[in-house]
């Protein structure tokens, strides 16, 4: 299945992406 | 998280990228952000393949919802 192994591949860049998204959300640094 | 602050959470992020509030967001959506988040254009580009689970181009609410979940499901917010 090649969305699985994207997504294990991109799991990291995934993660960032979110957590910048509640971080710009929050106004934490 | 409970499962209303999530969804509240979801639609406020979509928004973030869908700025024109066209419904859905395309790669150009996903590259403004290069300028906003830390991600590297690149980056951005994964992001969105990664979401993009039909590979249509477009990142539903659907779409879009079911990454944040893996996000927050597999990872823990600190």
């Amino acid at each position: 299945d090649p969305n699985m192994k994207a997504g294990a591949a991109n799991e990291g860049v995934l993660a960032n992406f979110f957590n910048s998204l509640l971080s710009k959300k929050t106004g934490a640094p | 998280m409970g499962q209303n602050t999530i969804l509240e959470k979801t639609r406020e992020f979509f928004q973030m990228c869908d700025i024109e509030n066209k419904g859905f967001i395309n790669r150009r959506d996903m590259q403004r952000l290069n300028g906003e988040l830390p991600l590297s254009a690149e980056e951005l580009e994964n992001v969105f393949d990664t979401l993009d689970s039909d590979g249509n181009g477009f990142l539903t609410l659907d779409e879009f919802s079911s990454g944040f979940s893996e996000f927050l499901f597999g990872r823990k917010i600190s």
